[in-house]
Protein backbone atom coordinates (compact mmCIF):
# COMPACT_ATOMS: atom_id res chain seq x y z
CA UNK A 1 0.00 0.00 0.00
CA UNK A 2 2.98 2.52 0.24
CA UNK A 3 3.95 1.35 -2.69
CA UNK A 4 0.88 2.66 -4.19
CA UNK A 5 0.53 5.65 -2.31
CA UNK A 6 4.45 6.14 -3.67
CA UNK A 7 2.98 5.44 -7.04
CA UNK A 8 -0.07 7.77 -6.39
CA UNK A 9 2.21 10.40 -5.87
CA UNK A 10 4.40 11.15 -8.18
CA UNK A 11 1.31 10.53 -11.28
CA UNK A 12 -0.63 13.19 -9.02
CA UNK A 13 2.59 15.19 -9.54
CA UNK A 14 2.85 14.51 -13.24
CA UNK A 15 -1.05 15.29 -13.78
CA UNK A 16 -0.56 19.02 -12.20
CA UNK A 17 2.40 19.39 -15.09
CA UNK A 18 0.36 18.59 -17.67
CA UNK A 19 -2.63 20.58 -15.58
CA UNK A 20 -0.44 23.84 -15.74
CA UNK A 21 0.50 22.92 -19.36
CA UNK A 22 -3.55 22.24 -20.48
CA UNK A 23 -4.84 24.48 -18.40
CA UNK A 24 -7.41 21.68 -17.33
CA UNK A 25 -8.22 20.40 -13.56
CA UNK A 26 -8.18 16.77 -13.19
CA UNK A 27 -11.07 15.02 -10.79
CA UNK A 28 -9.21 13.10 -7.47
CA UNK A 29 -10.85 10.30 -9.22
CA UNK A 30 -9.26 10.22 -12.39
CA UNK A 31 -5.80 10.62 -10.68
CA UNK A 32 -5.86 7.62 -8.86
CA UNK A 33 -7.32 6.43 -11.75
CA UNK A 34 -4.07 7.01 -14.18
CA UNK A 35 -2.43 5.73 -10.50
CA UNK A 36 -4.23 2.51 -10.25
CA UNK A 37 -3.35 2.02 -14.69
CA UNK A 38 0.15 2.59 -13.67
CA UNK A 39 0.82 0.25 -11.30
CA UNK A 40 -1.25 -2.50 -13.25
CA UNK A 41 1.36 -2.00 -15.81
CA UNK B 1 12.79 3.49 3.16
CA UNK B 2 14.04 5.44 0.19
CA UNK B 3 11.44 3.79 -2.03
CA UNK B 4 8.38 5.13 0.22
CA UNK B 5 6.67 8.61 0.98
CA UNK B 6 9.00 11.01 2.76
CA UNK B 7 6.63 12.58 5.51
CA UNK B 8 5.58 15.73 4.06
CA UNK B 9 4.97 14.08 0.56
CA UNK B 10 3.05 11.60 2.85
CA UNK B 11 1.54 15.01 4.09
CA UNK B 12 0.51 16.05 0.87
CA UNK B 13 -0.72 12.73 -0.66
CA UNK B 14 -2.50 12.34 1.99
CA UNK B 15 -4.38 15.84 1.41
CA UNK B 16 -4.57 16.74 -2.52
CA UNK B 17 -5.02 12.50 -3.96
CA UNK B 18 -5.99 10.07 -1.48
CA UNK B 19 -9.83 9.24 -1.66
CA UNK B 20 -11.46 9.09 1.51
CA UNK B 21 -14.69 8.34 2.57
CA UNK B 22 -15.86 12.18 2.79
CA UNK B 23 -15.30 12.29 -0.89
CA UNK B 24 -18.30 10.17 -1.58
CA UNK B 25 -16.22 9.00 -4.65
CA UNK B 26 -14.83 5.40 -4.97
CA UNK B 27 -11.42 3.68 -5.30
CA UNK B 28 -10.81 3.13 -9.46
CA UNK B 29 -10.02 -0.03 -9.95
CA UNK B 30 -8.60 -1.62 -13.52
CA UNK B 31 -10.85 -4.97 -13.96
CA UNK B 32 -9.06 -8.41 -13.69
CA UNK B 33 -9.93 -9.83 -17.61
CA UNK B 34 -9.72 -13.42 -18.02
CA UNK B 35 -8.99 -14.80 -21.75
CA UNK B 36 -11.21 -17.18 -22.46
CA UNK B 37 -8.36 -18.86 -24.93
CA UNK B 38 -5.27 -18.31 -23.15
CA UNK B 39 -4.40 -19.72 -19.50
CA UNK B 40 -4.62 -17.16 -16.37
CA UNK B 41 -2.28 -14.99 -17.83
CA UNK B 42 -1.84 -12.05 -14.80
CA UNK B 43 -1.25 -14.42 -12.13
CA UNK B 44 -1.82 -11.82 -9.24
CA UNK B 45 2.13 -11.34 -7.71
CA UNK B 46 0.68 -10.37 -4.12
CA UNK B 47 -2.73 -11.25 -2.89
CA UNK B 48 -5.00 -7.98 -4.18
CA UNK B 49 -7.67 -7.64 -1.90
CA UNK B 50 -10.86 -7.86 -3.26
CA UNK B 51 -12.42 -4.41 -2.79
CA UNK B 52 -15.29 -5.13 -0.86
CA UNK B 53 -18.41 -4.89 -2.99
CA UNK B 54 -19.50 -1.36 -4.09
CA UNK B 55 -16.05 0.51 -2.55
CA UNK B 56 -14.56 -0.09 -6.05
CA UNK B 57 -15.33 1.49 -9.47
CA UNK B 58 -14.24 -0.79 -11.81
CA UNK B 59 -13.03 1.35 -15.03
CA UNK B 60 -14.21 0.33 -17.84
CA UNK B 61 -12.23 -1.27 -21.43
CA UNK B 62 -15.91 -1.50 -22.85
CA UNK B 63 -18.38 1.26 -22.27
CA UNK B 64 -17.19 3.49 -24.92
CA UNK B 65 -16.52 0.56 -27.42
CA UNK B 66 -18.18 2.73 -30.38
CA UNK B 67 -15.47 5.51 -29.81
CA UNK B 68 -13.22 3.46 -30.55
CA UNK B 69 -13.44 2.94 -34.40
CA UNK B 70 -11.17 5.99 -34.86
CA UNK B 71 -7.64 6.90 -34.15
CA UNK B 72 -8.45 9.01 -30.89
CA UNK B 73 -5.81 12.06 -30.42
CA UNK B 74 -2.43 11.28 -29.29
CA UNK B 75 0.52 13.08 -27.37
CA UNK B 76 3.51 12.29 -27.45
CA UNK B 77 3.58 8.85 -28.01
CA UNK B 78 1.67 7.45 -31.72
CA UNK B 79 -0.49 4.72 -32.24
CA UNK B 80 0.71 1.36 -32.22
CA UNK B 81 0.01 -0.94 -35.13
CA UNK B 82 -1.55 -3.35 -33.12
CA UNK B 83 -3.98 -0.25 -32.01
CA UNK B 84 -4.87 0.50 -35.73
CA UNK B 85 -5.34 -3.30 -36.14
CA UNK B 86 -7.80 -3.17 -33.31
CA UNK B 87 -9.48 0.77 -34.68
CA UNK B 88 -10.03 -1.45 -38.13
CA UNK B 89 -11.65 -3.87 -36.62
CA UNK B 90 -14.09 -1.47 -34.62
CA UNK B 91 -14.75 -0.07 -37.91
CA UNK B 92 -15.38 -3.02 -39.16
CA UNK B 93 -18.02 -4.07 -36.67
CA UNK B 94 -19.00 -0.76 -36.69
CA UNK B 95 -19.98 -1.30 -40.13
CA UNK B 96 -21.50 -4.19 -40.14
CA UNK B 97 -23.11 -3.32 -37.21
CA UNK B 98 -25.53 -1.30 -39.55
CA UNK B 99 -26.24 -3.07 -42.51
CA UNK B 100 -29.08 -4.51 -43.44
CA UNK B 101 -29.78 -7.57 -45.13
CA UNK B 102 -26.99 -10.00 -45.84
CA UNK B 103 -23.09 -8.59 -45.46
CA UNK B 104 -21.16 -7.56 -48.14
CA UNK B 105 -18.15 -8.18 -46.25
CA UNK B 106 -19.12 -12.36 -47.04
CA UNK B 107 -19.61 -11.21 -50.34
CA UNK B 108 -16.46 -10.09 -50.65
CA UNK B 109 -15.09 -12.91 -49.25
CA UNK B 110 -17.29 -15.19 -51.16
CA UNK B 111 -14.99 -16.06 -54.38
CA UNK B 112 -11.95 -16.48 -52.41
CA UNK B 113 -13.56 -19.91 -50.68
CA UNK B 114 -12.59 -23.04 -51.78
CA UNK B 115 -14.31 -26.01 -50.56
CA UNK B 116 -11.76 -28.18 -51.02
CA UNK B 117 -9.65 -26.38 -48.64
CA UNK B 118 -11.99 -26.32 -45.78
CA UNK B 119 -11.99 -30.00 -45.31
CA UNK C 1 10.71 17.99 -13.57
CA UNK C 2 8.81 15.79 -11.13
CA UNK C 3 9.02 11.68 -12.06
CA UNK C 4 9.55 8.38 -10.07
CA UNK C 5 12.19 7.88 -7.85
CA UNK C 6 14.43 4.63 -9.02
CA UNK C 7 14.57 2.99 -5.57
CA UNK C 8 10.07 3.21 -6.39
CA UNK C 9 10.61 1.84 -9.16
CA UNK C 10 12.89 -0.81 -8.46
CA UNK C 11 10.53 -1.91 -5.58
CA UNK C 12 7.80 -1.83 -8.39
CA UNK C 13 10.02 -4.30 -10.58
CA UNK C 14 10.96 -6.58 -7.66
CA UNK C 15 7.36 -7.54 -6.92
CA UNK C 16 7.09 -8.84 -9.94
CA UNK C 17 10.09 -11.34 -9.95
CA UNK C 18 9.85 -14.26 -8.70
CA UNK C 19 13.44 -14.87 -7.85
CA UNK C 20 14.06 -12.63 -4.62
CA UNK C 21 17.61 -12.01 -5.82
CA UNK C 22 17.50 -10.39 -8.99
CA UNK C 23 18.74 -7.32 -9.03
CA UNK C 24 17.56 -4.22 -11.74
CA UNK C 25 20.67 -2.22 -12.69
CA UNK C 26 20.95 1.62 -12.00
CA UNK C 27 20.20 2.06 -15.96
CA UNK C 28 17.25 -0.12 -16.03
CA UNK C 29 16.23 1.26 -13.18
CA UNK C 30 16.07 4.94 -14.54
CA UNK C 31 15.10 3.94 -18.04
CA UNK C 32 11.58 2.45 -16.23
CA UNK C 33 11.17 5.55 -14.69
CA UNK C 34 11.48 7.06 -17.82
CA UNK C 35 9.05 4.58 -19.28
CA UNK C 36 6.65 5.18 -16.94
CA UNK C 37 7.00 9.44 -16.61
CA UNK C 38 5.79 8.83 -20.57
CA UNK C 39 3.37 6.74 -19.71
CA UNK C 40 1.67 8.77 -17.02
CA UNK C 41 1.97 12.34 -19.07
CA UNK C 42 0.72 10.29 -22.42
CA UNK C 43 -2.57 8.98 -20.51
CA UNK C 44 -2.96 12.55 -18.40
CA UNK C 45 -2.44 14.12 -22.09
CA UNK C 46 -4.60 12.31 -23.64
CA UNK C 47 -7.52 12.70 -21.29
CA UNK C 48 -7.37 16.39 -20.84
CA UNK C 49 -7.71 16.30 -24.79
CA UNK C 50 -10.46 14.26 -24.82
CA UNK C 51 -12.14 16.73 -21.86
CA UNK C 52 -11.27 19.81 -24.08
CA UNK C 53 -13.23 18.14 -27.33
CA UNK C 54 -16.14 17.82 -25.14
CA UNK C 55 -15.60 21.22 -23.71
CA UNK C 56 -14.92 20.07 -20.24
CA UNK C 57 -12.15 22.02 -18.34
CA UNK C 58 -12.75 19.59 -15.50
CA UNK C 59 -10.76 15.64 -16.96
CA UNK C 60 -12.67 13.48 -14.96
CA UNK C 61 -12.75 9.19 -15.16
CA UNK C 62 -15.15 9.62 -18.06
CA UNK C 63 -12.43 10.93 -20.22
CA UNK C 64 -10.11 8.44 -19.56
CA UNK C 65 -11.78 5.62 -20.32
CA UNK C 66 -12.59 7.04 -23.45
CA UNK C 67 -8.97 7.12 -24.36
CA UNK C 68 -7.91 3.96 -22.19
CA UNK C 69 -8.05 1.15 -24.87
CA UNK C 70 -6.35 2.92 -27.56
CA UNK C 71 -3.52 4.01 -24.65
CA UNK C 72 -3.67 0.63 -23.26
CA UNK C 73 -2.62 -0.85 -26.94
CA UNK C 74 0.12 1.89 -27.55
CA UNK C 75 1.96 0.80 -24.73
Amino acid sequence: QRLKAAVHYTVGCLCQEVEEDKDVQFSKQSIAAISEITFRQ
Amino acid sequence: ESWSLSPEEFEIWDRLYRIKESDGIKEPVLPRVQFETLEKLEETPFPLQKPEEGAARELSLSEWSVWQNQPLPTSLVDHSDRCHLFIGAMEMMELMRHQQGDCSYEQELQPHLRMEDVN
Amino acid sequence: AGGFRKDTVDRLLRLHFRDGRTRVSADAQLLMAELLKVFVREAAARAARQAQAEDLNKVDIEQLEKVLPQLLLDF
